[in-house]
């Protein structure tokens, strides 16, 4: 199943 | 204080922001009124600037920080007429701000501030392989047309071409803008891009949206969409992360 990303994960 | 020309105009960008932020902390300063937020799940980030330009009349001493109700202030906002004008004015005293419509009448708001300071969040420097600027009100439609099949979109660029599409259990939906298309006014690509999000997120996004803005887009592949337009004197910025298979 698809997943939704949080940004966080942008943010580095 | 600051006199926006049409408090109708305005109306839209608190409409926009409020389907995304309960809350929001406004920065006043002498260049004129920015925020950023990101949502209670840190899905999409909101970044709002209305230059001092954009304003009629703009008084300021130093910088302030306004935290607002976002329900609240839309509420209030629903209160516009077509020619009113909108006056907002810090009342530090009273710790309100002041939402007045302007007319043959006067008709004063006081919103009382929340004790919220301002995110520190910068947008993160991300290098999109492509950016694509098309008419606003197009894109809107495209987005709406796939809310009937699926809760996600996919949005691609790919030979120059930006697509819209979506596939349900049954039903599918995809459109096509290419350079032929009138409403796409550029598009920049380096190879292609691809990446799927959530169509609440969006259609809450896109949602001031009417015929004749124009919306710039970046996007690449699994990554967040960047997507600008301007509202009422206002520049919005938001991203959004992507869904990933």
């Amino acid at each position: 199943k698809p997943k939704q990303m949080t940004l966080d994960v942008f943010f580095k | 204080r600051a006199t926006l020309e049409s408090a109708k105009e305005f109306k839209k960008v608190v409409d926009t922001v409020a389907q995304i932020l309960d809350e929001i902390c406004l920065i006043a300063n002498e260049d004129g009124i920015t925020a950023r937020a990101m949502d209670p799940s840190h899905v999409a980030l909101v970044s709002l600037e209305i230059p001092r330009l954009s304003f009629e009349d703009y008084e300021i001493e130093g910088e302030k920080e306004i935290g607002i109700d976002l329900e609240a202030f839309k509420k209030i906002m629903n209160r516009a007429k077509s020619k009113d004008k909108l006056i907002l004015e810090l009342d530090e005293e009273k710790n309100k701000l002041n939402v007045i419509f302007e007319n043959s009448g006067r008709r004063k708001f006081s919103l009382a501030l929340l004790d919220i300071s301002a995110s520190e969040i910068k947008m993160p420097e991300i290098e999109y392989p492509a950016v694509v600027m098309l008419k606003g009100d197009a894109f809107k439609e495209a987005l709406k047309d796939a809310d009937l099949i699926s809760d996600y979109v996919i949005l691609k660029v790919e030979d120059n071409k930006f697509i819209v599409e979506t596939k349900g259990e049954l039903n599918d939906f995809s459109a096509e803008f290419d350079e032929d298309s009138s409403a796409l006014i550029s598009i920049e690509s380096q190879g292609h891009a691809k990446s799927a999000f959530n169509l609440e997120y969006l259609l809450d996004m896109v949602k001031g949206i009417k015929a004749g803005d124009i919306v710039k887009l970046y996007l690449g592949t699994d990554m967040p969409l960047k997507l600008e337009y301007s509202l009422g004197g206002a520049n919005l910025t938001f991203l959004l992360a992507p869904r990933i298979e």
